[in-house]
């Protein structure tokens, strides 16, 4: 099964 | 007070067409520096950030830092009565509730602003963009996901779907390629990322901005798309890959 995380675990808040 | 003039609205518009479908309304971040926007779609798995550069503009002026919140359905309406060689401005006073011109509302949206690192890709590669968008269309008719390998040989497109499996493989070109058919690889190691094609597919409303892409991408983190536009600087998009639970 393929799992889709969201795009702001990724980067750092400004 | 902020004034920008353009004397291409067909460009604005473009723009506009290439980000509407992903996002529905979005902070247009307006400085000295330039204008820009970043914004994620509602399942918060994609992302854009795009950048107009003032010397884009004929005329730009931005006394003070100013966030536009626009609904980018109305903006693309409003554009729509412009032709693409007609010259657009767009005003704002500090009042900061419409741009006039237009007489757009325009809207408060809190979002979070993230840093994004531009550098450190394991694989690089441009291509034509005419060719990305075909690519990705084209596996859109056959599976909900596509695999992207990039290896220093070229780029390969798999998906699978419920009856059939598609395998495109773009070799990479040489030096002397013409500019508008040329792909380029720069690359540390082999990567592999499975994405969501309709995502993709959206990005690609992008392709009249620009003739090449650039996707960059690293083991597990975001594909990034680029478009660089000619004389407006960028648009970049960005996804999450899918991974095996």
């Amino acid at each position: 099964k393929q799992k889709q995380q969201v795009i702001s675990r990724f980067f750092a808040s400004k | 007070m902020l004034e920008l003039r353009l004397t291409r609205a067909g460009l604005l518009k473009k723009v506009l067409e290439s980000i509407r479908d992903l996002v529905t309304d979005a902070n247009f971040d307006c400085a000295a520096t330039g204008c820009s926007l970043q914004a994620m779609d509602s399942s918060r798995v994609a992302m854009l950030s795009l950048l107009l550069r003032p010397d884009g503009f004929e005329h730009y002026r931005c006394d003070r830092n100013i966030s536009m919140g626009m609904n980018l359905a109305n903006m693309a309406r409003m554009l729509r009565c412009a032709s693409d060689d007609d010259t657009v401005t767009i005003n704002a006073d500090d009042a900061q509730d419409k741009i006039s011109d237009y007489e757009m509302k325009l809207m408060h949206i809190t979002s979070e602003n993230l840093e994004i690192p531009e550098a450190g890709y394991e694989a690089i590669v441009k291509m034509p963009a005419s060719l990305f968008a075909r690519i990705c269309k084209d596996l859109g008719t056959i599976g909900d996901t596509v695999m992207i390998s990039v290896t220093k040989e070229g780029i390969q497109f798999f998906t699978r779907g419920d009856i059939r499996t598609a395998n495109i493989f773009c070799r990479k070109t040489t030096p002397v390629a013409k500019e508008k058919e040329a792909i380029s690889i720069e690359m540390e190691k082999p990567v592999s990322l499975t994405l969501a094609l309709r995502y993709l597919i959206s990005f690609t409303k992008a392709t009249p901005l620009a003739k090449q892409v650039t996707i960059s991408m690293s083991y597990g983190r975001p594909i990034v798309v680029e478009y660089k536009m000619e004389i407006m600087d960028h648009i970049r998009f960005y996804l999450v890959p899918k991974v095996e639970e």
